[in-house]
């Protein structure tokens, strides 16, 4: 595993900064993330899909009103692909019945999905060589959040209750004193890192750093390694054309 | 857990500038003098809260203002959260192959 790790540096490998207004549909926007890095990284293809083709045409049918990563994946199975966005574009609504699926062509499609191990040293691993993956973490202290790197115990970020879904797209450390990064006594300052995840939300590039924020990579810190799921492109044993840069 | 802009006595010049900023900054504007004076009840809260948070973190987070500093904890779970229902996220470790999906 690398020290670092951050495929925002692959140009066009991340697409837009996405904003899901008044619409849970986070699941859908971190899977559209995930199938269009993929495509980038693989194939030198550089698609915007459908998200809206993902709550019309999912199997729940509530697709505002929450819903889950693989749901979207299964839909994009069910459906042997997925429109572009500029085709069928976001309207941060659902719509019953008006799944236009088979209207417009194909830009995007997925071999299957996968679920990873629950460990932050394998996710960084499948991370780096294979792509950026979609996490579910607990959204609490996202509401305020800023800037930084997140660190909290299992008492304040309840790692069991995961409401959100991302797409993680690198990890690294920043260095920073003391034992914590704010409790620095002048006994216990010295140069120490803090690793972290880099993830991209959903909620607009005004929030946080420029729609990313960063949270501590090794605590499992708001439940990231609960739900780390992927779809495939290629066959396993396929690596990309691109590793992940540093 | 209970401060309200009214708790902080007249209130403070910052909080109305801070609050005002914020208007401006995201681009909010309220229907009703009530609901203004309740969205910056909300906001004095969540400055308090982001004060905790910023106590309590580990790491090198800043918590402040952001887009939903006039949310409570309770609109924001229900705007930006995805669960469908409270808990029941089925549990699912197998690969999931690329046939067409069975019809449950």
């Amino acid at each position: 595993v690398p020290h670092t790790c951050d495929w925002r540096k692959v140009a066009g490998a991340i697409s837009f900064i996405r904003n899901q207004g008044n619409c849970l549909c986070c699941w859908a926007m971190a899977a559209a993330g995930n199938i269009e890095a993929l495509w980038s990284i693989n194939f030198l293809k550089f698609v915007n899909v459908s998200v809206q083709e993902l709550l019309d045409c999912g199997r729940c049918g509530d697709g505002c009103h929450g819903g889950y990563v693989w749901d979207a994946f299964s839909t994009v199975l069910k459906n042997s692909g997925v429109a572009s966005e500029s085709d069928y574009p976001f309207q941060a609504n659902f719509r019953p019945h008006r799944c236009h699926a088979k209207t417009y062509n194909k830009v995007a499609w997925i071999m299957d999905f996968i679920f990873l191990p629950d460990d932050e040293q394998r996710i960084a691993q499948y991370l780096a060589t294979y792509g950026p993956i979609t996490v579910t973490i607990n959204a609490k202290h996202l509401q305020l959040y800023q800037k930084g790197v997140i660190k909290a115990r299992p008492t304040t970020c309840d790692p069991q209750f995961v409401d959100h879904s991302v797409l993680l797209v690198g990890f690294g450390s920043e260095k920073s004193e003391g034992m914590g990064a704010k409790t620095v006594s002048s006994q216990s300052r010295h140069p120490r890192s803090t690793p972290y995840w880099i993830l991209k939300n959903s909620w607009g590039a005004q929030w946080g750093e420029e729609g990313y924020f960063r949270l501590h990579r090794g605590s499992n810190t708001c439940g990231i390694t609960k739900y780390p799921v992927t779809a495939r492109v290629q066959k396993p044993n396929v690596k990309p054309q691109f590793s992940c840069p540093p | 857990g209970s401060l309200t802009a009214q708790d902080l006595g007249p209130q403070p010049l910052e909080l109305k500038e801070a609050f005002k900023f914020f208007q401006i900054q995201f681009n909010r504007s309220y229907l009703t003098p009530e609901e203004h004076a309740r969205r910056l009840d909300i906001f004095a809260h969540n400055l308090v809260q982001a004060q905790r948070l910023q106590e309590e973190d580990l790491g090198t987070a800043e918590f402040g203002v952001t887009p939903f500093s006039d949310l409570t904890e309770e609109e924001f779970g229900q705007l930006y959260g995805h669960q469908r229902a409270a808990g029941g996220v089925p549990s699912m470790s197998r690969v999931v192959g690329s046939e067409e999906p069975e019809e449950s």
